[in-house]
């Protein structure tokens, strides 16, 4: 893309290519290249290095400015709930959270709600060991709603600043897991007013379009407030979240780029587009 | 879906008189959309097209009365046929045990697959026995006992601080002096350009020499699946392929990017959580899948 003399209509297909090829999906780049042909013309834009620049500009405005932030800082506990399909990241997320939070001097405790899937609550406690939080769980088979209800309470009783519940991974498409899913949210609130404060959806970088019919069944079930982007240290770029962002409307907050309990920062938007066009 | 986008693009296009191959072209764009839509890899749709547009601008479906429906049903035949042409069955070795090694990015379905696949095994008259070589992922290995122990099954483990390869020969050893005739090694999930990481898995692969080694791929996965698939078969000699969480509502177009990249048959299908949902991959379903 750089190096170019002139703008042409290869130029903008080999953009539209770049896009498609970060999981932006298909529609929306032919959009969004539209979208740039017409700047092109009503500036009259004549560089070719231009384009690049005009189109991640375009992307950053989807993307918003400054969404990072997690509401932990007006309820006590702020009660977290992380939701997702299998496999994306969520358990491994809420250690890199713990350990986010307790670094900025609040005190956390995690909520062992996956209490399905084989070794579930194990590896949860690995990670409040690692974090050095406490961990609330019950037995294998046990009511998710019950564990998320008694982790609530200790909360409350330890005074404890943040509570974060960890779910089991569930496909978007599977009803009465999704139901499942909506009594967490409920039993929360019902406790406490207000929880939970935040409800973060765990999407996998490697995920394509599927994504957004992800976000858009969870944000259905149980109102998504932000996205947490994991797995962007590999080859995928993620490009999904723009429009799971355009078409939802929900800001993406943060993102995992490994294993490791620091692996996890604030999104920032401009490094983001920058990397999609890498 | 697919059908009615080319059955409106060919409207327009007859209004105006015979069909032309510039006709066609036109219509295949809106296949080229639908199948990234469907997340397949846009260099393995450019091929893809090339090679449909032949038969696509033939007097078949210049000349024929039902365009959409021609164009429809040579792009269903020729995905069929690209995913298909191989059983869902696991190689015997000549002398047991069979090893079959799982490996894949993180989160893919390895573990569980490993467990459905053993499960599937005994159901057709195997001793198989499964094996803990992921020392990293926290209760990983606690993971494959809990599966295990649901299907009665033994897992071979040695903890988490004794090296992968050196887990597996001790595996097969012990597989040998047992009877078990099928061995299956869930692997640690890991990136496939962490040089060190991948290395792991060739150290593995020479000291078993295992008969399958099969690419555990989420359905869900996106263009970057031509950059896991290459990576992995570059390194490994990957044998097949299975294709996880089937059972949601992803296209799946995934399927095609790694067989078009590795020329490995996608073995079996991950439809489920449950350690009976395993099946056997249909190339045909495949295809009405991705197209929609
Ligand atoms: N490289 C990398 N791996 C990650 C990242 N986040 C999670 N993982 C890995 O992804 C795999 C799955 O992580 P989990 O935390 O178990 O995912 P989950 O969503 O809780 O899974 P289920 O509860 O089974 O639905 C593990 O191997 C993690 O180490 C990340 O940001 N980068
Ligand atoms: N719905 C559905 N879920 C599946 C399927 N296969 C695996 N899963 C789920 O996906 C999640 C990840 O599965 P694992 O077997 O832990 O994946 P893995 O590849 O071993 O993960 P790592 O070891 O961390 O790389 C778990 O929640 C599984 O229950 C499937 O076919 N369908
Ligand atoms: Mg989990
Ligand atoms: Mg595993």
């Amino acid at each position: 893309i750089t190096g170019r003399k002139v703008i042409d209509e290869s130029l903008y297909e080999e953009l539209e290519e770049v896009l498609i090829q970060g999981d932006v999906g298909i529609d929306a780049a032919l959009e969004l290249v539209e979208k740039l042909r017409e700047e092109v013309k009503k500036r009259r834009v004549d560089e070719p290095g231009e384009l690049r620049r005009l189109l991640q500009e375009q992307i950053r405005q989807i993307l918003g400015e400054d969404t990072a932030g997690l509401r932990v800082d007006e309820a006590r506990p702020a009660v977290i709930m992380v939701v997702g399909v299998n496999g994306v990241g969520k358990t491994t997320t809420i250690g890199k959270l713990a350990y986010h939070f307790k670094r900025s001097g609040k005190s956390v405790i995690l909520g062992a709600s996956d209490t399905f899937r084989a070794a579930a609550v194990e590896q949860l406690e690995a990670w409040g060991n690692r974090a050095g939080v406490p961990v609330i769980k019950h037995s294998a088979g046990a009511d998710p709603a019950a564990v998320a209800y008694d982790s609530l309470q200790a909360a409350r009783a330890r005074k404890m600043d943040v509570l974060i519940v960890d779910t089991a991974g569930r496909l978007h498409t599977k009803k009465n897991l999704m139901e499942e899913l909506k009594k967490i949210h409920r039993v929360l609130g019902r406790e406490m007013p207000g929880a939970p404060h935040e409800v973060l959806l765990v999407l996998d970088a490697t995920t394509g379009q599927n994504a957004v019919n992800q976000a858009r069944l969870f944000k259905d079930a149980v109102g998504v407030t932000g996205v947490i982007l994991t797995k962007l240290d590999g080859t995928a770029k993620g490009g999904v979240v723009v429009a799971v962002k355009r078409e939802l409307d929900i800001p993406i907050k943060m993102i995992g780029i490994g294993e490791g309990l620091e692996d996890l920062r604030p999104f920032n938007a401009a490094e983001f587009v920058a990397a999609l066009f890498q | 879906g697919l059908a009615e986008k080319l059955q409106e693009t060919f409207k327009k296009l007859r209004g105006k008189g015979r069909l032309t191959e510039e006709d066609v072209d036109q219509a295949l764009k809106e296949v080229r959309r639908a199948l990234i839509g469907a997340d397949v890899n846009f260099m393995v749709v450019k091929d893809f097209i090339a090679r449909i547009r032949e038969r696509a601008v033939g007097s078949d479906v210049l000349q024929s009365l039902t365009p959409a429906q021609q164009v429809i049903k040579i792009v269903r035949d020729e995905l069929a046929a690209l995913m298909g042409g191989s059983q869902s069955k696991i190689a015997t070795a000549s002398t047991p045990p069979t090893v079959v090694m799982l490996v894949g990015l993180h989160g893919a379905g390895k573990t569980t697959s490993a467990a459905k696949l053993a499960n599937l095994l005994r159901r057709q008259g195997r001793r198989p026995m499964l094996v803990a070589a992921d020392v990293y992922r926290p209760a990983a290995i606690k993971q494959l006992q809990v599966l295990g122990e649901q299907l009665s099954l033994p897992v071979f483990s040695m903890g988490e601080s004794v090296a992968p390869p050196d887990i597996a020969r001790a595996a097969v050893e012990k597989a040998r002096r047992e009877g078990h005739d099928m061995v299956i090694i869930d692997t640690a999930g890991r990136l496939h350009i962490d040089d060190e990481l991948m290395n792991e898995l060739e150290e593995i692969a020479s000291a078993v020499r295992p008969n399958e080694i099969l690419l555990v791929v989420d359905a869900m996965t996106g263009q970057d699946a031509v950059n896991v698939a290459s990576a992995f078969n570059e390194r490994l000699a990957l044998t097949g392929v299975i294709l996880t969480k089937l059972d949601g509502d992803t296209r799946g177009g995934a399927a095609l990017s790694v067989k078009a990249l590795t020329g490995c048959p996608v073995k079996f299908a991950g439809m489920g959580e449950k350690l009976d949902a395993l099946e056997a991959f249909h190339p045909e379903r495949m295809a009405d899948r991705i197209l929609g």
